[in-house]
């Protein structure tokens, strides 16, 4: 088992405290994923260059861990309908980040949603994010994307619902609401994901930060 | 899976030798979802004079290196012997693996794979 002797030291030092389950539950992998591992492996990527280690290319950020994160808890619950008020319904998801280890320091943290649209109309469409604390009761709105045509829909959330230069909560729950705008019908949200980049001070030097 | 004469037999100058590392064979290829595995070869040879002068093209040879092999080489001494096949220079890899939150993670490791061996 790999709990015992050089298997867990070799464990320790790959930094990953626990031993992993034998089968994890299986799902498909990201095809983010999939292209940050292809640009970051120096066998694939053939660049003439050396990989920096402590910097996500493609993402533009430093870091040398990167999460795709499935949200753990997708709720919705309708408040009024798109066709009486203008308002859709409001979703709650919630991320499980008690993965991340405390001395990690986030440096980028992209909400991705995938809308499901009643029609084909989805001009104007507005989605805005709150933090949920445990009072089921969102806070104040932290921030308000435009939603693109041929969604997905991507919100960066690092200095607003993920404190930068700080430890990242052990859960993150956000409540999300679809503002039709112009387009008077609503959405389904299918799918919700965190994109999560952290750097590990004890094998990449901090970021400065900007003056 | 190593060179097939690495067990026996004369070992040859010190340099890399060929390690491929199976993560099925460690039994984490369940929850590594890539590499399967990868290159990670090792350093063995003898480092006695003049092997231990670097040829034309690789790094300068380590001085102290040259003086222990001299020293080896004229008084023999129980217990210091020849200096030691190391590696030399190394590359990293990233690897693509579940973690128990059933995330999908990329973490990036530096020092993983063995370029080139000298004597130290």
């Amino acid at each position: 088992p790999a709990s015992l002797g050089p298997a867990a030291a070799l464990l320790q030092v790959l930094g990953l405290p626990e031993t992993p389950r034998s089968v994890p539950t299986l799902r498909p992998v990201p095809p983010v994923m999939w292209r940050l591992f292809r640009s970051r492996n120096p066998q694939e990527a053939r660049v003439g260059r050396p990989l920096k280690p402590c910097h996500v290319e493609e993402l533009g950020v430093a870091g040398n861990i990167v999460r795709h994160i499935p949200d753990s808890g997708l709720s919705s619950r309708i408040i009024q309908p798109a066709r009486t008020s203008g308002l859709c319904p409001e979703w709650t998801v919630v991320f499980d980040l008690s993965s991340v280890e405390p001395i990690e320091r986030p440096t980028r943290a992209r909400l991705e949603l995938r809308l499901e649209a009643e029609s084909e109309d989805t001009r104007g469409w507005e989605l805005s994010v709150a933090l949920l604390a445990e009072a089921e009761h969102p806070g104040p709105e932290l921030l308000r994307v435009q939603a693109p045509p041929g969604l997905p829909l991507r919100a960066d959330l690092l200095g607003t619902a993920v404190a930068a230069n700080a430890s990242v909560p052990r859960t993150l729950r956000l409540a999300l609401a679809l503002h039709p705008g112009a387009a008077a019908t609503c959405g389904r949200l299918a799918e919700a994901s965190l994109l999560l980049v952290t750097l590990d001070p004890r094998l990449c030097p901090l970021p400065r930060s900007r003056r | 899976h190593t060179e097939p004469r690495v067990g026996g037999g004369p070992v040859g100058t010190c340099r890399t030798r060929r390690l491929h590392v199976s993560f099925r064979e460690v039994g984490w290829h369940r929850w590594v979802i890539a590499p399967r595995g990868f290159l990670a070869n090792f350093c063995q040879g003898t480092c006695a004079l003049p092997e231990t002068l670097r040829g034309p093209g690789g790094p300068p040879a380590l001085n102290h290196a040259v003086l222990r092999a001299l020293m080896h080489a004229a008084a023999p001494t129980p217990g210091v012997g020849s200096p030691c096949c190391v590696p030399e220079r190394l590359s990293p890899i990233s690897v693509l693996f579940f973690d128990n939150s059933d995330n999908v993670v990329l973490r990036h490791y530096e020092d993983m794979v063995v370029d080139e061996c000298g004597c130290r």
